[in-house]
């Protein structure tokens, strides 16, 4: 009957206690202390106790996102005193107040590949089924991680590089897909079809992430079965001349993990691409930045 | 003067208020899901609520009655001593499909405590 969120001690005095209600009765004894472990597993918003394999990683910009929410309360609780920066924004206060839960997804590995997408395309389809159905969703960022191009380019070399995110509205039935087809074009039944969400102009000099808002389609995905979730297609261009990025700048933008860089599976974990969720479980609390 | 000091100092402790509880995430086993914070001050109240109700006791009109109430009958029970104003906390952990969760709770912390 446990569902493993109290401890055994915990459970056992637990049980002692329920005792003196229940004239003895074991099996009734058990039933009061699921009941509020269950009332417990509710308060969390959990199905189950969690069970994280051990060495589990927590991407990076989860943890900047706590020290960002908590501000002065997490730096006085840490005897932080001088100047302190995070590294990351918390989304606008307008989005913060209305929502008290930020989830982090990451792509299904297995999903990045559809057959007929070019080479500087990337599909990151993100499993949304976790998400509580009681939640309303307010926002959704796509996060994606860049570093700055280190190798010293011709002088006369377009540092600019677009990102393109698109909505995947249709994927190919079939593995025999040939092309990608933009906008409304709905002729080719084995073809992609990507409606575009956004799009940006970067500096391959900088290191930093880019966000990107996703929250239509993420609430397409969610709210109706029928809108299937195909996921999102990545597109990096160079933006003088539309063409897409060779060598280094290739790798720029992680997209995927790229096994010729030294990058350790650890790593990587911190520097995936993520999709953030803020939802609403309908209590009266925010995620506001918080005060002393 | 000591033994004065003592009783007040008994008497004012027997008195409805706010005690400090550290709710420690490793005591109850869920450090290890839970990544932040390790734990937290949640507080409590325990106390009186007898006559004479005090201002800082933020006591009701109805505890006040009450309590006048019970001066005259002795069945009536005297007011209790509860939280009255109440905090969120922000925990980020891992959920049971290990994503990567931040949330607020709400009415977590005790802030102050009454008689009611």
């Amino acid at each position: 009957l446990s569902s493993g969120l109290l401890s055994q001690m915990g459970r056992a005095n637990l049980l002692s206690q329920a005792a003196e209600y229940t004239g003895g009765s074991r099996e009734e004894e058990d039933a009061l202390v699921s009941e509020y472990e269950n009332r417990l597993l509710n308060m969390f918003g959990l199905t189950r106790r969690p069970n994280p394999a051990p060495g589990t990683q927590v991407p990076r910009i989860m943890q900047h996102m706590y020290k960002a929410h908590m501000g002065d309360t997490y730096r006085s609780q840490h005897g932080i005193t001088d100047t302190w920066e995070t590294g990351f924004d918390l989304p606008s206060d307008e989005i913060l107040s209305r929502v008290n839960t930020a989830r982090s997804f990451m792509h299904i590995d297995d999903d990045e590949y559809i057959p007929g997408i070019p080479d500087n395309h990337i599909r990151l389809r993100f499993d949304l089924s976790p998400l509580p159905s009681s939640e309303v969703i307010h926002a959704a960022e796509l996060l994606l991680h860049r570093e700055a191009v280190t190798r010293h380019l011709p002088v006369d070399s377009d540092h600019a590089h677009r990102i393109n995110v698109y909505e995947i509205v249709k994927a190919p039935r079939s593995r025999n897909a040939t092309q990608v087809h933009r906008g409304s074009d709905r002729s080719a039944a084995a073809t992609t079809i990507t409606r575009l969400l956004d799009t940006r102009l970067i500096d391959s000099r900088n290191s930093t992430w880019e966000r990107f808002d996703v929250s239509l389609a993420t609430l397409k995905w969610t709210q109706s079965e029928q809108n299937a979730n195909h996921g999102l297609l990545i597109e990096i261009v160079r933006d003088d001349d539309g063409q897409a990025p060779h060598g280094d700048s290739k790798r720029h933008v992680r997209l995927k993990r790229d096994l010729h860089t030294d990058i350790s599976d650890d790593e990587w974990q911190h520097r995936r691409p993520l999709l953030l969720t803020y939802t609403n479980d309908g209590k009266a609390t925010s995620l506001s930045r918080r005060k002393r | 003067n000591a033994k004065k000091k003592n009783r007040s100092r008994k008497r004012r402790r027997r008195n409805c208020q706010r005690y400090g509880l550290y709710v420690d995430f490793e005591t109850v086993g869920w450090h290890t899901w839970i990544l932040a914070p390790h734990g937290y001050e949640a507080h409590y109240c325990e106390g009186r609520c007898q006559y004479p109700l005090s201002e800082h006791m933020n006591t009701t009109n109805h505890a006040i009655v009450q309590t006048l109430m019970g001066s005259v009958k002795s069945d009536v029970p005297k007011a209790c001593c509860v939280p009255t104003e109440l905090d969120a906390i922000s925990m980020l952990y891992l959920n049971e499909y290990d994503l990567v969760v931040l949330k607020t709770y709400q009415e977590m912390v005790v802030k102050a405590c009454g008689c009611r």
